[in-house]
């Protein structure tokens, strides 16, 4: 079985816009994975 | 056969021709025993080839596509009734007495955690129950941070990354892609502008206020859709994607990611084709041409999908007899109530399972 995730997170938009944030995702290729567990993060610069 | 044929004549000139039923009282150990050698050397190539792709995996060694005769030959093959078939034998009920060893084997087999099961084994009447398990309650903690989203399944991480350029293309294995609007359905809320704006709309980003820029989309798919020839077009900024693959001794049930509401679902009804690592490397468009549904909704930041039997709607039944040969009929849609609101799911919510035929 297989899932896709597609979504829209908040990027930066611009190096000079203070308000930016940006998301990461915190894992890697090949890596395992549990239900609840981060696959991605975004914060506030 | 032969070299049972050839005990039974030798055990018979032995006893001067007479111990023919002998002979056939040797025949279902021999078979038995057949099939168990059978069964450990496929098992044995099995723990070997994933072992090999865990080696080049650790290596860095990227798979490429490469049709060939297996692949071809699976494609002919009546899938979709021998699921079916598949389902309707692992949903007869198991004598409680057996139901331990054959969950254990089944445990054994593909690595599966016994330990997190919620109810004691023999409760599972049927080996389709057991697959679809619970988890005991604690199992898997949510991560409480409101800015992560979560992994909605237990699984591998087979690909991830932002989607840029004009297609939004997913790549399957090195040097084969798909389009992620051919994925989601030609209806799709995908946030695509077409490559004529694409420069105005950027600049009209950069001045868009941040509770605007906040909003986007989420969406979760489960294996197959119809090729769709994607327009010029190229997806808006911050546009990720993410496929997990599950295998068969993972739980099997699936989670909301994150705080959304669900406003459409789209059910394709395409084949049933394997998705483990060989199949992604071998059948061309497998993700296209596999049966899946496709849950489309908004959260905080943007938009996500999903594919299974969906517990918000347990009415809804996927891997029906078709009734045509050729898989062109679109996809079956249905927009959830009160319109523009949708189911609203928590993130760490059970929402679906993938069921087992």
């Amino acid at each position: 079985s297989t899932v896709v995730l597609v979504f829209q997170a908040p990027v930066s938009r611009s190096p000079k816009n203070q308000g930016s944030s940006e998301f990461s995702f915190c894992t890697r290729k090949g890596d395992r994975i549990r239900v609840g567990e981060a696959l991605g993060r975004w914060h506030d610069s | 056969i032969s070299f049972v044929r050839k005990l039974q004549t030798s055990r018979a000139s032995v006893n001067g021709g007479s111990s023919s039923s002998q002979g056939n009282s040797f025949l279902v150990p021999g078979a038995t025993v057949a099939t168990i050698l059978m069964l450990g050397a496929l098992h044995a190539r099995r723990l070997y080839d994933d072992k090999k792709v865990e080696d080049a995996r650790e290596k860095g060694l990227e798979f490429e596509f490469h049709p060939d005769v297996k692949a071809t030959f699976l494609q002919l093959l009546p899938l979709r009734s021998i699921s079916r078939y598949w389902g309707l034998l692992t949903s007869v009920e198991i004598p409680v007495w057996l139901r331990p060893y054959v969950y254990r084997a089944w445990a054994r087999a593909f690595h599966s955690n016994l330990e997190e099961a919620a109810m004691p084994l023999d409760e599972y009447a049927t080996l389709r129950d057991f697959f679809v398990r619970s988890l005991k309650e604690g199992s898997r903690p949510i991560d409480p941070d409101p800015r992560c989203l979560v992994s909605p399944v237990d699984g591998i991480i087979l690909r991830f990354g932002e989607l840029k350029a004009a297609g939004a293309m997913i790549e399957q294995v090195k040097g084969f892609s798909y389009s992620v609007s051919s994925l989601l359905g030609a209806n799709s809320l995908l946030p695509m502008i077409t490559e004529e704006n694409t420069h105005a709309e950027s600049s009209e980003l950069e001045n868009t206020p941040k509770d605007q820029s906040n909003k986007s989309w989420w969406r979760v798919s489960l294996a197959s859709p119809k090729v769709w020839d994607p327009v010029a077009s190229s997806p808006m900024k911050g546009l990720f994607y993410c496929v997990i693959y599950l295998k068969p001794g993972d739980y099997h049930r699936i989670h909301s990611p994150i705080d959304w509401n669900v406003l459409v679902r789209r059910h394709f009804s395409g084949r049933l084709f394997p998705v483990n690592e060989r199949a992604t490397r071998t059948i061309r468009n497998l993700y296209l041409e596999n049966e899946r549904v496709v849950l489309e909704g908004q959260w905080q930041e943007g938009f996500m999908e999903l594919l299974q039997l969906l517990f918000i709607e347990p009415e809804l039944r996927t891997n029906r007899p078709r009734k045509k040969f050729f898989h062109s009929e679109p996809p079956e849609e249905r927009i959830y109530e009160p319109e523009g609101v949708g189911v609203m799911l928590k993130k760490g919510d059970e929402m679906a399972a993938f069921n087992m035929g």
